[in-house]
Parts: structure tokens; C-alpha cells; sequence
């Protein structure tokens, strides 16, 4: 474990959150895309198939279980829930995310590590997160104003896989034999599509306006 | 298991 991985796992942790505040406290999920929080509900799933096979350590056993539990309990709020439920605008949801889930499921049946179950559901959860916040940015975009806890909300979850990537470095750097290209990689396309997020969002903190995503 | 240390991130 090194600094930029844990302050990426904090960052992330924060990200849900932020998230579980904004839905709590106000009791409503606009400007949330539901689709993203299904499609990181089947990362977590599909990539923590392990959970009680492997035994890495009680930190990353107990992170596991929140992000499992909270990314279903924010999916669970956005479809039950009836006070969160009736904020839901699914007109502006439209994204066809199932085709992600096609599209990076196909990929890691040719990419992967190894042929094995676990490997090839690993590889499909990590090019699934890649892109898996693109309901949700194209929802930003359409909603015009942003509200301040869902803004900080994509930060953070933007913000927690650039932290990976300096971690990837630190232990490429630190440790021989170190490579993860498939996570890597990804990680870097991921980070990428915030690019513009971060732009308009330092832009909307420099100037102290309102967060607003160009249509 | 796999071989646990190439899976040891979240």
C-alpha cells in the first residue's frame, strides 16, 4: 500500500459519500444518473467475485463490502425508494448503457490475463468503470445546472482513478516485475473523460460560479 | 485461489 493508492481509496470512499448525502439529505437524486450507478454496481460485483476466496487483508476485504453494499443500496434508492424514486428524470437518462456493458464484456473476453473465470469477469469490471460515468456525464450536460454535492460527487469519483495512476507509477517504479497494463490503461482512458469535467469544474470553483457543463 | 498478490488493489 502506498500513499497515492490510499488517498485514491479515500478519495473514492468520499466520492460514495458525498453521493449517499446528497440523495439523504435532500431525498431526491436529480442530476444523478441511475445508469451509472447500475453499471459501477456490476463493477464491483464482477471484479470482487473473489471477495471470500482471496483474503488480501481486512482493509481491503472491509472496502470491498462498502463499495458493494453502497453501490447497490444507491441503485436500491434511485428504483424503490419512493421520495428518491419520483426525482428520478428518466427522460434525461437515456444513455443505452447496456451496450458498455456488451461492448466491455466482448473486450475482456479478448483481453485479459488469464482465461479463467475470475480473470476474465476482473478485466471486464475495470473497462466497464472506464466507462461507466458516461451516463452521468452526458446527463450533467443536459441538465444544465449542477448541483454542488453531485458536481463534487463526479470530482471525487474522477479524481480517485488519477490517484491510481500515480500509484501505478510508484510501484512500477518501486517494484520489480510491477505491470498492470489492463488496469493502466484503462485507468488512463478513464481519468480522460473527466477531462472536460475538470476543466468547466475548476473554471466554476476559480471564478466561485455555478457549475455548468457547455450542451 | 488466484494468486492473491495480483489482485491486491480495489
Amino acid at each position: 500500500m502506498n500513499i497515492f493508492r490510499l488517498a485514491g481509496d479515500m478519495t473514492h470512499l468520499l466520492s460514495i459519500l458525498v453521493l449517499l448525502l446528497k440523495i439523504y439529505a435532500t431525498k431526491s437524486c436529480s442530476g444523478v444518473s441511475r445508469k451509472t450507478q447500475e453499471l459501477y454496481a456490476i463493477v464491483f460485483l464482477a471484479r470482487y467475485l473473489d471477495l471470500f476466496t482471496d483474503f488480501i487483508s481486512v482493509y481491503n476485504t472491509f472496502m470491498k463490502i462498502v463499495f458493494i453494499a453502497s453501490s447497490l443500496a444507491i441503485v436500491w434508492c434511485i428504483r424503490v425508494h419512493p421520495m428518491v424514486k419520483r426525482s428520478y428524470d428518466k427522460d434525461l437518462d437515456t444513455f443505452r448503457h447496456y451496450l458498455l456493458v456488451a461492448a466491455s464484456f466482448l473486450l475482456a473476453l479478448f483481453l485479459h490475463e488469464k482465461f479463467t473465470f475470475l480473470e476474465i469477469f476482473w478485466a471486464f469490471s475495470i473497462y466497464l468503470e472506464a466507462v461507466a460515468i458516461l451516463p452521468q456525464l452526458v446527463l450533467l450536460q443536459r441538465s444544465g445546472n449542477v448541483d454542488n454535492l453531485t458536481g463534487q460527487y463526479v470530482f471525487f469519483l474522477g479524481a480517485y482513478r488519477g490517484l491510481y495512476i500515480l500509484n501505478w507509477i510508484y510501484r512500477y517504479l518501486t517494484e520489480p516485475r510491477f505491470t498492470r497494463w489492463i488496469a493502466c490503461v484503462s485507468g488512463v482512458v478513464q481519468t480522460a473523460l473527466y477531462a472536460d469535467f475538470f476543466y468547466y469544474y475548476f473554471i466554476s470553483w476559480k471564478n466561485n460560479s455555478k457549475l455548468k457543463l457547455p450542451a | 485461489g488466484r494468486d492473491a498478490r495480483s489482485k491486491d488493489e480495489l
